[in-house]
């Protein structure tokens, strides 16, 4: 899963702002 | 001292929807209904009102696409909103008591599954039988402009207007929001968890809506129609993939999308 998914693993960590999206 | 615990997870959830979800149900259905005064929104109704409303569309984020084509940047500026939503839905995620101290990798489960049933519910109030606001409520889009969009477009906003006006009718508050999108998030693989905040639900919609009858077994029959609309949606975009050469999509939705249904 943490390889398919590695952008939402990254939001669930930390809080990504919209312009790292 | 039960139903206090469910309020105060009520509080808790709504104050959280408020902070990640600025354009409320209430503010939304305002804007609708024209009582904004002189801030009525952007009137998209043809291809040409596209070019005119894009100084409307402040997206962060927006994916720096090389096209010169209006109807391509307006696609790339959906997407973008699209994932700015994902990231806001994970934090409201996040601010769910228990959430944070699931396994990571269900906490991806539940909001792979989850998260586009969310933003379809958060927008169901964000649109009436004649078309939808988008763009925090700047612009209003006409449902005949999104129909008369070339095939397979024209087909993937109608599903939504007929899910949104008839969900529409079942009159939540924000407040009933804020717990619902808590229940279809957590209503994944986990057993225990929805438990609470889904009789938490129950309790408030009897309170918010005391001459309602059965509108918790209502508001619950929509995660059926959901689940639904969503694999009709993937599979859409799916289709897309194949037949639009020239379409990229944004990684976190392929991301989510990928292996869905």
């Amino acid at each position: 899963l943490k390889e398919k998914h590695k952008i939402l693993h990254r939001l669930l960590q930390n809080s990504t702002s919209p312009v790292e999206l | 001292p039960e139903a206090a615990d469910l309020r105060s997870l009520a509080k808790l959830l709504l104050e959280s929807y408020l902070k990640y979800f600025p354009l409320t149900k209430a503010k939304a259905r305002a804007i609708l209904s024209g009582k904004t005064g002189d801030n009525a929104p952007f009137v998209y109704h043809d291809m040409k009102s596209l070019p005119e409303g894009e100084r409307f569309i402040n997206c962060v984020g927006l994916v720096q696409e090389p096209t010169d084509e209006v109807q391509l940047r307006f696609f790339y500026s959906c997407q973008s909103r699209s994932a700015e939503a994902v990231r806001e839905v994970t934090e409201f995620a996040k601010s769910i008591p228990g959430f944070v101290g699931l396994d990571l990798n269900d906490q991806v489960t539940l909001l792979k599954y989850g998260v586009i049933e969310v933003l379809i519910i958060m927008w169901a109030p964000l649109m009436n039988k004649d078309g939808t606001l988008i763009s925090y409520g700047q612009i209003f889009m006409t449902r005949e402009f999104l129909k008369s969009l070339r095939k397979p477009f024209c087909d993937m906003m109608e599903p939504k207007f007929e899910f949104s006006v008839k969900f529409n009718t079942l009159e939540l508050y924000d407040s009933d929001m804020a717990l619902f999108l808590a229940v279809i998030i957590l209503s994944g693989a986990i057993e225990e968890l929805p438990e609470t905040v889904s009789t938490s639900l129950e309790l408030q919609l009897k309170l918010n809506h005391p001459d309602s009858l059965q509108l918790f077994a209502k508001v619950l029959q929509k995660m059926t129609d959901l689940r639904q609309i969503v694999t009709d949606h993937v599979h859409l975009i799916q289709l897309l993939k194949k037949t639009e050469v020239d379409m990229c999509l944004h990684p976190l939705l392929q991301e989510i999308m990928r292996d869905l249904y």
